[in-house]
């Protein structure tokens, strides 16, 4: 009488496009354009240069909106266009390297939501640099989770050019939608000096996010996992995967920040044999190498090769830029790590100036160099916020003109929403949050502390 | 250069299993007792009979716990269990018929949870009336989303007899999840007081939440879609399974609230032929069509037959037995729809008495008899609760001792996460809401003002 029935995961993001981000047509409209931009940062990223992206809206009448974005990035493969953007759970992004996408959803469900509100197909054009572009019209079969070729060309470009254009419909609400969209590239900008952005409003208005400097950051380097907190099938996989043929060589090889010598000392907690070969051992010895790799607490820190954070002092330079603030502190933490991610956290804090006294302390999110403009109050940062006593630091939340600026780069990113709308509430996270705040913290009350005896002279 | 791999959904729930919901060892201890007891109520319900159910943890040692529920559901056929358990997206819920399942994912993760963190198998024990139970050990192979099979027994129990019985061992935290889980476990007995449950705890302490009645509500029926607020791959999947040959016969079967003569009007107003066989409908045609159905305003409310509301009577009870307040008002809206989907909302208000001043309204928020604790401030009830004056009702939320109760069933719950916390902001759902919370406020208002009237008589 029960009918058991399996779904394809495009037809699961489907029925819970809600789950996905594209709640209403509004949010859909931001989603659209936040996930296609975030597609095209990486790309221009991966390509290593200071990248440049044109985001174009054509109002087409009630309600629908035709939407381009066009990037000089590292372009997709020709035989892969069609899986990239036509496929859920199909990414290049599933490496330990720090990226914007982290799913393999953002681009195709934006493909999906335009293809249902208005049955029309979408077009992706990209070229890999060899002379030649390929130009797909495209749909999606959500049932089945593959991509449906309507047509296909091949277009001679100039040889070494690398672009992507992705175009579609949809049906969404530009005006409700429009002060997000611009506080989200603007907040890009920010985060992202080196990137120009123009964009072109279904009025024909035309904004330019120009570059603030060329100067490029260290690309992020594909990395292994770090030992601290992996699980059980994170540790099978390795094994399955591995070429070493003892224990010692397979711990070294395979984690970062794991030589023979800490290899040797956690086997020994594990009580295993170091010339063990790894696929031969039972389930219980996996199990106790696990916690023997959980409860070691001398690894030395991640390796941050994997990462790309901000810098202190661009973070300075864009916070100051943005709010003239009388007074700024910056702060990068070391590199830490949880469930076997290697993460950064930089901090910055504000005061005065320009810096807007809206009743609560101003808070800007970023992760992996993207703005989270949504549902500020379950993320956490805004819980470590609330669990600080602040008087301690001479400011009162309500009163103070005071903005915190917190991002976040990893090899996963803890988002909570498949919408990458806030972050979960991970101890080691926010102990690194709370670490930041607190000596940004401090500088401000020494600032603080000096401008109040500086006025009290000045009284006398 | 870039490696371009699919993954299954398997693995981007393990991968992520911070959009699952178990986002640390304290909140996987409370999705674990929440998914399995959803499952429980599911089947017991679908059993239509005041079911049973026991949950039993026991300590393992060193954050290790095993725990077990046990339902006197409808059972999961033998051939079914496997991948029901140990697959995700592989449901019997995936019909338009109000259930607490919807995605098909919270079972098979909370035993997922427990082999990543353990490496146990879990155990599967079920009958369905037949006269035998089947008994399987089971794991999850997450990278390619399907059942290990490690052992299988039957075993003869009495004829007619239906249960499931759900045993699983992994690492969490029950000290810091104690709270949450009981709240959860009473919040559920008050939305279904019908069903007894029985809860054991890792100290051999025991909590029962009896049963109320045995009076059970009517049982959901599958239903159709609603027409008002369909997509274009609703209709396209409608059109590919429908038997009927022309568009008046197409719409009026396949779709709930919609006559013969409704869907003439339809019709005429996308100008389409009512004798077209629907499988020749253009790409514009479909375009057109959807276009009719969202526009025409005059469907007929929806059927209602596949919800089961609590009712104003059991709702009112339940709130008068757990706050004891001195005023209370419950409302039950009538049925609406979004995207296809039929809704219904209730809303109880609650002021002094029992109900304690907690310097903000306290919120109760339930979804297809669910309660649902966290991120409060997300959901769109809250959100529909901060928007209204509420000085117009001689309320001051600061001050007030007052509690709202919110419950909305749907075929389906519009979730933004799938940890099933809080709900999207759906104007229409919003709106009920709203008119629901308004009617009980203006009760309230009434009573305030004879309070108030008779305070000052008794002054004089
Ligand atoms: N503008 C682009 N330039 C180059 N490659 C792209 C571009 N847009 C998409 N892709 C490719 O398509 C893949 C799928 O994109 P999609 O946005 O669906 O997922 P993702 O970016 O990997 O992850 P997320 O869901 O977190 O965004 C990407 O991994 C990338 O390889
Ligand atoms: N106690 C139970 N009794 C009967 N059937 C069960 C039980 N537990 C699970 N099932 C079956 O297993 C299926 C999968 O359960 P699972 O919890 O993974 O997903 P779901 O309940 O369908 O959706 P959701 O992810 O929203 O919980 C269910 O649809 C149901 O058919
Ligand atoms: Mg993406
Ligand atoms: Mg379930």
């Amino acid at each position: 009488r029960e009918e058991y029935v399996e779904i394809s995961p495009s037809d699961f993001f489907y029925r819970n496009k809600d789950i996905a981000g594209f709640d209403n047509p509004v949010r859909a409209t931001y989603m659209i354009v936040r996930e296609l931009v975030e597609n095209a940062l990486d790309a221009c990223d991966r390509a290593g240069r200071a990248g440049n992206i044109y985001v174009a809206f054509r109002g087409k009448g009630s309600g629908v909106f035709q939407v381009e974005v066009l990037d000089d990035g590292i372009g997709v493969p020709e035989d892969e266009i069609p899986k990239a953007f036509g496929k859920v759970l199909y990414s290049s992004k599933y490496v330990l390297r720090q990226s914007r996408g982290t799913f393999g959803l953002g681009g195709t469900m934006a493909l999906l939501y335009g293809q249902i509100t208005t049955h029309e197909p979408f077009e992706v054009c990209s070229s890999i640099g060899d002379g030649y572009a390929a130009r797909y019209r495209l749909r999606i079969d959500i049932q089945n989770n593959k991509p449906i070729v309507e047509r296909k060309q091949r277009i001679k470009v100039p040889p070494g050019a690398t672009f992507t254009l992705v175009k579609l419909t949809f049906e969404g609400n530009y005006e409700r939608a429009k002060g997000k969209i611009l506080e989200y590239l603007k907040q890009t900008a920010i985060i992202t000096p080196y990137i120009n952005i123009v964009f072109r409003d279904p009025k024909g208005a035309i904004y330019v996010f120009p570059r603030a400097t060329t100067k490029l950051p260290e690309e992020p380097k594909e990395s292994k996992y770090h030992p601290y907190g992996v699980d059980v099938e994170v540790l099978k996989r390795l094994i399955s995967e591995t070429k070493t043929r003892n224990l010692v060589s397979f711990l070294s090889k395979s984690f970062q920040s794991m030589g023979r010598q800490t290899a040797i000392k956690v086997l020994k907690k594990a009580r295993l044999d170091p010339e063990k070969n790894p696929r031969k051992l039972t389930d219980r010895e996996l199990v106790k190498l696990v916690r023997a790799l959980r409860s070691y607490d001398k690894f030395r820190a991640p390796d941050a090769s994997c990462l790309s954070p901000v810098g202190e002092e661009a973070l300075e330079k864009g916070i100051v830029k943005e709010l003239r603030p009388e007074f700024v502190k910056v702060v990068q933490r070391p590199p830490s790590a949880y469930e076997g991610h290697p993460f950064i956290v930089e901090v910055g804090v504000a005061y005065g100036g320009g810096v807007p006294a809206t009743g609560d302390i101003v808070l800007y999110r970023f992760a992996n160099r993207i703005p989270l403009l949504y549902d500020a109050a379950s993320d956490v940062a805004y819980k470590v916020i609330r669990k600080i006593d602040w008087s301690t630091y001479y400011v009162d939340p309500a009163r103070t003109p005071m903005a915190v600026f917190v991002h976040i780069c990893s090899t996963k990113i803890p988002f909570k929403t498949v919408g990458k709308e806030f972050i979960a509430d991970k101890p080691e996270i926010a102990r690194e949050i709370e670490l930041g705040i607190r000596e940004c913290a401090r500088a401000l009350r020494s600032y603080i502390l000096k401008k109040i005896a500086k006025q009290r002279i000045v009284e006398r």
